[in-house]
């Protein structure tokens, strides 16, 4: 595997903060996680209405995802195994690198 | 222009520092290629002198790729403009004017520390590779280091932030020399143009603050005319204008440097996507985001030739 495999289960979630109470929960909670933020480049960023697109490791997404079920904070998964994507993105030489 | 590249693939530093070479020894009536200086960790900063070698006086437009590591969709429109403009330059009479007329200086890679890392260990960092001496994280946000408002709105002090900001500005390297080289040559160079991506936009100045430029009709049209001709290909939209309306303020930045220090068109592209793939646009889609940047490359390069 590419990366040694590192990011297996990990997923890249999509959410827009509905309100400043949103925003404010959702900020301290990326900063618990220290999720990677894909955008915008930063949590000082984020404000209601901001598309806020995150990469979550895959043990921080078992606590971050019930969460927002829970806060009831809509989000989507744009990809939900970052390692099978990078696997596919590069996919000629990695398939070489098999080889 | 290389035979046996694959520009439909994203390249490792190594492969593309390679080309370069290549280039150079069998282009070298089109290109020229030196170092500018040298990275946190050593590796030479290459620069290719892409255009007509000419005695006369010519104008230069400078093009970066990479700053940001993960985003390898620069680097690889950085080798694809250099393929377009070698492989027209005798049928199209555009790119030819182009050449005849103008330098254009590329760096492919400018983060070259950042992107050879994101190659061997974390496919998403951002950050060059310098350390810190008080924390154990590493690494300056490259497109917050520059003499431009440091370290203000949209910048952070913290050296574990993916906006860091630096310990001083210039305090990279790669930036440092960079602003070197732009200064040397700030009247020669009439505009700057920096790839990143992902969120389909073309910016221009300012970013560090909600105001306009002076010249905002010139850069404003240019924008415009670069946006349709980028849709025109296979319909995907560009959003444009100031980065601090368009995107978020921040502070630092390349393009409000090149614009302070006298470069009229100063722009930073958003290459795709819009977050489907994000960082990891498939290989399967170099080939048309490529093709649509060139036609709003040209299409600016052009309107520069023009009196606005």
């Amino acid at each position: 595997y590419l990366y040694n495999n590192r990011y297996a289960g990990d997923k890249v979630i999509r959410l827009v903060p509905g309100s400043d109470k949103e925003t404010q929960a959702l900020k301290s909670v990326f900063h618990q996680l220290k999720v990677d933020l894909w955008q915008p480049s930063s949590l000082s960023y984020i404000s209601e209405g901001t598309v806020t697109d995150l990469r979550v490791p895959r043990n921080s997404s078992r606590v971050l995802l019930p969460y927002l079920q829970q806060a009831n904070i809509q989000y989507t998964i744009l990809i939900s195994d970052l390692q099978q994507v990078i696997e596919k993105q590069t996919g000629l030489r990695s398939s070489r690198n098999r080889r | 222009s290389v035979p046996g590249y694959n520009y439909e693939v994203y390249h490792s530093l190594k492969e593309i520092q390679n080309w370069m070479y290549q280039l150079n020894k069998t282009h070298s009536d089109l290109i020229h290629m030196f170092s500018i200086g040298k990275s946190y960790e050593g590796r030479p900063l290459f620069v290719l002198k892409l255009g007509k070698r000419s005695r006369r006086y010519k104008r230069a437009v400078w093009i970066d790729c990479g700053i940001h590591a993960r985003e390898w969709i620069g680097p690889a429109f950085c080798q694809w403009f250099v393929k377009e403009a070698i492989k027209t330059y005798q049928s199209d009479p555009a790119m030819r004017r182009m050449l005849n007329q103008l330098y254009f200086y590329i760096m492919p890679v400018f983060n070259v520390d950042g992107y050879h890392f994101s190659w061997t260990d974390d496919r998403f960092w951002r950050k060059t590779r310098s350390k810190n001496s008080k924390f154990r994280c590493h690494g300056v946000d490259a497109n917050r280091n520059w003499k431009v408002k440091w370290c203000d709105e949209g910048a952070s002090f913290h050296p574990c932030d993916d906006t860091y900001c630096g310990p001083f500005p210039e305090s990279e390297p790669e930036v440092k020399a960079v602003a070197h080289f732009l200064r040397k040559r700030r009247k020669q160079i009439k505009a700057y143009l920096s790839f990143h991506a992902y969120a389909q936009m073309l910016l221009y100045p300012y970013s560090y603050k909600y105001a306009t430029i002076p010249n905002f009709t010139c850069v404003e049209s240019a924008a415009y005319k670069a946006v349709n001709a980028l849709q025109s290909a296979y319909g995907i939209r560009y959003r444009y204008g100031p980065a601090s309306s368009t995107l978020y303020v921040s502070s630092g930045s390349s393009m409000d440097w090149a614009y302070k220090n006298g470069i009229p068109y100063a722009f930073a592209f958003e290459l795709r996507d819009t977050g489907h793939f994000g960082f990891l646009l498939p290989e399967a889609l170099i080939k048309p985001t490529c093709t649509e940047t060139m036609l709003a490359v040209k299409n600016i390069t052009m309107h520069l030739l023009k009196k606005c």
